[in-house]
């Protein structure tokens, strides 16, 4: 899966 | 999480905090932009979309509460609250919402990762966010009066974006897999519009002197 971890910042 | 993610959290809590000082106690917004505030309501009430439906942490969770909360009320004060309403620069204040957010809405119809409502929303927020501050340099340029307490609520929001870029480079480094072109770009054009701001902010500083921009 697509790394979606920009979607933990605020 | 890392130092300079929380720190980027910290500084933007600060600045929140600060502006909230400034209005609650002072019962003053000379100085603020009520456009900017207009604009960081509709930034996080357009990212935070998915707050109810996608849980990272506690942490995250509540700092959301806190952005959408504090934005709501930093608004509500300076439209309802008749004595902060009354230290509004309303004349100043001209900017026009639309001429920020349909760029915006265009942008993140054309550019994004996946066309999907959720996904466009939140980069739609990602480029207002950018230049949400727009209408609020423009007021500090025209009013040209900052008092300190509105000089320092820009500058811990600019150094908020600052942390941030560094946090990206951190977790570029240490993630893999670590690749958000739009993210970078837009954080990147928004810490750059400070850049003029923090540059007679320094000055003002090193000569200890009351924050004033060139006309």
């Amino acid at each position: 899966p697509k790394d979606r971890s920009a979607k933990d910042e605020l | 999480m890392n130092i300079f993610r929380l720190a980027g959290d910290m500084t933007h809590l600060a600045s929140v905090l600060v502006l909230l000082l400034k209005i609650h106690t002072i019962k003053s917004c000379a100085g603020v932009s009520l456009k900017t505030q207009e604009l960081y309501v509709i930034v996080f009430a357009t990212r935070y979309l998915d707050i109810f439906t996608s849980f990272v942490s506690i942490y995250n969770s509540l700092m959301k509460l806190i952005f959408l909360g504090s934005s709501f009320s930093i608004v509500w004060y300076m439209r309802y609250h008749k004595a902060v309403h009354r230290t509004y620069d309303r004349e100043q204040d001209t900017f026009r919402h639309w001429f920020l957010m349909l760029p915006c809405i265009l942008l993140a119809l054309l550019i994004h990762e996946k066309f999907t409502f959720f996904e466009v929303m939140w980069t739609f927020s990602l480029y207002l966010e950018a230049v949400a501050i727009l209408p609020q340099l423009v007021l500090l340029q025209r009013t040209r009066n900052i008092d300190n307490l509105t000089g320092q609520y820009i500058f811990l929001l600019g150094g908020y974006r600052g942390f941030y870029i560094l946090n990206w480079i951190y977790r570029y480094f240490t993630e893999p897999h670590y690749v958000h072109w739009i993210t970078w770009i837009s954080g990147l054009v928004q810490t750059l519009l400070y850049a003029d701001f923090f540059y007679y902010y320094f000055l003002s500083w090193k000569n200890n002197k009351k924050l004033q921009l060139p006309a």
